[in-house]
Parts: structure tokens; C-alpha cells; sequence
């Protein structure tokens, strides 16, 4: 999941 | 970053202070729900919160930074200082219709089931229609003046970017965010009716008028 990617968008 | 996204990001930043400017120069809140910028100020309380725990760059924490403060002082010059300007007969749309789906929407639709990822979704869900008090209040009104058109576009167009965004950065990453996607994509549907107005009216020259 996106959790683990770092979040990088606003 | 692409190009995509930072158009977007500029575009949000131009739709905040197009707000603030038109208020505080007009001194007036007129046409301006107060409700729709509440939510925005939750949707960026609630998503930014990991703004003092994750350091990602210093153009991400400004941004975030920015957004918060903008929200939070567009909401004060409506409810406190110029009140009075305030058309809250107009402002009718009831925000528990909205928040409460969103915070469902959260619990079903998350990545993970931490606090920073449900606030995160939440926030997501909460974005996409936290605008529509605002339009709602531009029916009811029967017109924007051209200033509150201009937010709109700006404001519709941030994530509209970001859609085009997100399909760049899925064919050169392989970044792909479903909930983001999807929210993002209602998000853009909701202005497509403003969009047209938009261009037929407030580009030609006239004033945005929302046939009754």
C-alpha cells in the first residue's frame, strides 16, 4: 500500500 | 515533481489568495460560503497533521504550512472580522452531509488502519466535495461575481492538474494512489458544470449567472 511509500503529493 | 503537479500546486496557491485578496481588499465576505472554506480548513488540518512528524522537502512543508494558515485566516475574515458581510442566509448547505459520508468513507477506503491514514482518507474524501456549499450558495444566489468565478476555476483546475499528474507519474513511476485518484476525479466532475459556465460566460466578458 501507499503507506509504506512516503506520502510526497499535498 | 513534474510539471503537471506543480502547475497544480500554483494553481491552489492562486485560488487561496485570489480568496483572501477579494476579502480582505473588498472587506467583504458577499457570495462567499463560509462553509465550504471551514471544510477546507479541516481537509487541511486533518491531512497535514503529519506536517511536524515527516520532513519530505521544504516546498512540501511551506505548501502545507501555507494552506493551513490561508484557510484558517480566509475563515476569520468571514465569521469574525467582516461577519457582518457575511451572507449566511445563502449559506445553507448542511456540511454534516458531507461529513459524515467522507469519515465512512475513511473507515472502508484507507492503507493502513493508523490514525495518520484514516485522518489521511478522511481528508481525501472530504476534499472532493468540500466545494459544494460554495456552488450550492451560487445556485441559491443565481450568479458569482467575476472575482468568486475566477477562485473557482483556479480552484477546479489544482486538481484537474493533478489528475494528469497522476497519469504521468503512473506511466513513469508506476505511482498509482486509488483513493487519491478516485477522489480527485469526483472532485473535477463537481466543477466540469462551473467549467462551462466558466468559459461561455466569464471569458466572453459576462458575469457568471446560474440560469434559475
Amino acid at each position: 500500500g501507499l503507506s509504506k511509500k512516503v506520502k510526497d503529493e499535498l | 515533481m513534474n510539471l503537471f503537479r506543480l502547475m497544480g500546486d500554483v494553481s491552489h496557491v492562486l485560488a487561496v489568495f485570489i480568496l483572501l485578496a477579494k476579502i480582505w481588499r473588498t472587506r467583504s465576505a458577499a457570495g462567499i460560503s463560509g462553509r465550504s472554506q471551514i471544510l477546507f480548513t479541516i481537509v487541511y488540518l486533518a491531512r497535514y497533521m503529519d506536517l511536524f512528524f515527516s520532513f519530505i522537502s521544504l516546498y512540501n512543508t511551506v505548501m502545507k504550512l501555507l494552506f493551513i494558515s490561508a484557510s484558517c485566516a480566509t475563515v476569520y475574515l468571514i465569521y469574525f472580522k467582516f461577519r457582518a458581510t457575511y451572507d449566511g442566509n445563502h449559506d445553507t448547505f448542511r456540511i454534516e452531509f458531507v461529513l459524515v459520508p467522507s469519515l465512512l468513507l475513511a473507515f472502508i477506503f484507507h492503507y493502513s488502519m493508523s490514525f495518520f491514514e484514516l485522518a489521511w482518507s478522511f481528508s481525501i474524501f472530504l476534499e472532493a466535495v468540500a466545494i459544494l456549499p460554495q456552488l450550492f450558495m451560487v445556485t441559491k444566489t443565481g450568479e458569482a461575481e467575476n472575482i468568486t468565478s475566477h477562485y473557482l476555476f483556479a480552484l477546479g483546475s489544482y486538481r484537474a492538474l493533478y489528475i494528469l499528474n497522476w497519469i504521468y507519474r503512473y506511466y513513469t513511476e508506476g505511482h498509482f494512489d486509488p483513493i487519491a485518484v478516485c477522489a480527485g476525479i469526483v472532485q473535477t466532475i463537481l466543477y466540469c458544470d462551473f467549467f462551462y459556465l466558466y468559459v461561455t460566460k466569464v471569458l466572453q466578458g459576462r458575469k457568471l449567472q446560474v440560469l434559475p
